[in-house]
């Protein structure tokens, strides 16, 4: 991913 | 969130919704393929491990837990309280032809080697190809009801409306997801034909044979 955040889609 | 991701759920939502009221009204899923739902149960489940870790927000849990116990309910009612209308002759297609390369893939390609990862890798590769049971069911019986055709279109729209999103989250985030981006890609175009005959032939699709 791009940056590290959590996957937020679904 | 904006505005195609928000349309890109609901659409997904609605697909999931028709799906499950038409077997329950009719108290059939003739026509449909158990095979595909037990694999978006699965796209589901190996994703949505998350739920235990971190919190993204309440949107995001609900829906989550929504998407898994409409899929689980789905599965349900096709496998046990309407089995006998399961067209399971009709429902062959080689799962293992699917499950096979997309583990391989998912543990070739993925943002880090770590079990969760890996599932959430597993999953987006699998949903973008778990309707392929659905598509080979209509092709072998050469027609689909108009409600499962709705179907097909609001699960399409959902994927191909997430695409909007990644393009969208791009310019103002400068965000991008390069694994669901590609499989995003590839599960809207094994859709294409379908929109195609689903425009073109109006609801009640029937192959030429």
């Amino acid at each position: 991913k791009a940056d590290e955040a959590a996957h937020d889609e679904l | 969130m904006n505005i195609f991701r928000l349309a890109g759920d609901v659409s997904h939502l609605v697909a999931i919704l028709i799906l499950l009221m038409k077997i329950w009204r009719s108290k059939s899923c003739a026509g449909i393929s158990g095979r595909s739902q037990v694999l978006f149960a699965l796209v589901f489940t190996t994703r949505y491990l998350d739920l235990f870790t971190v919190y993204i927000s309440a949107y995001n849990t609900v829906m989550k837990v929504v998407f898994l116990a409409l899929s689980y309910a789905t599965v349900y009612l096709i496998y046990m309280r309407f089995r006998n209308s399961y067209d399971s002759e009709n429902d062959t297609f080689r799962v293992e032809f699917l499950l096979i390369p997309v583990i391989g893939l998912s543990f070739l390609e993925n943002y880090a080697f770590t079990p969760l990862e890996i599932l959430w890798t597993f999953s987006i590769f699998l949903e973008s190809v778990a309707i392929m049971p659905q598509l080979f069911m209509i092709t072998k019986t050469g027609e689909a009801e108009s409600i499962t055709t709705h179907y097909l279109f609001f699960l399409g729209l959902y994927r191909a409306l997430y695409i909007a999103n990644w393009v969208w989250r791009y310019h103002t985030e400068g965000f991008y997801d390069q694994i669901a981006i590609v499989s995003g890609v590839v599960q809207t175009i094994f859709y294409c034909d379908f929109f195609y005959l689903y425009v073109t032939r109006g609801e009640e699709i029937r192959t030429p044979s």
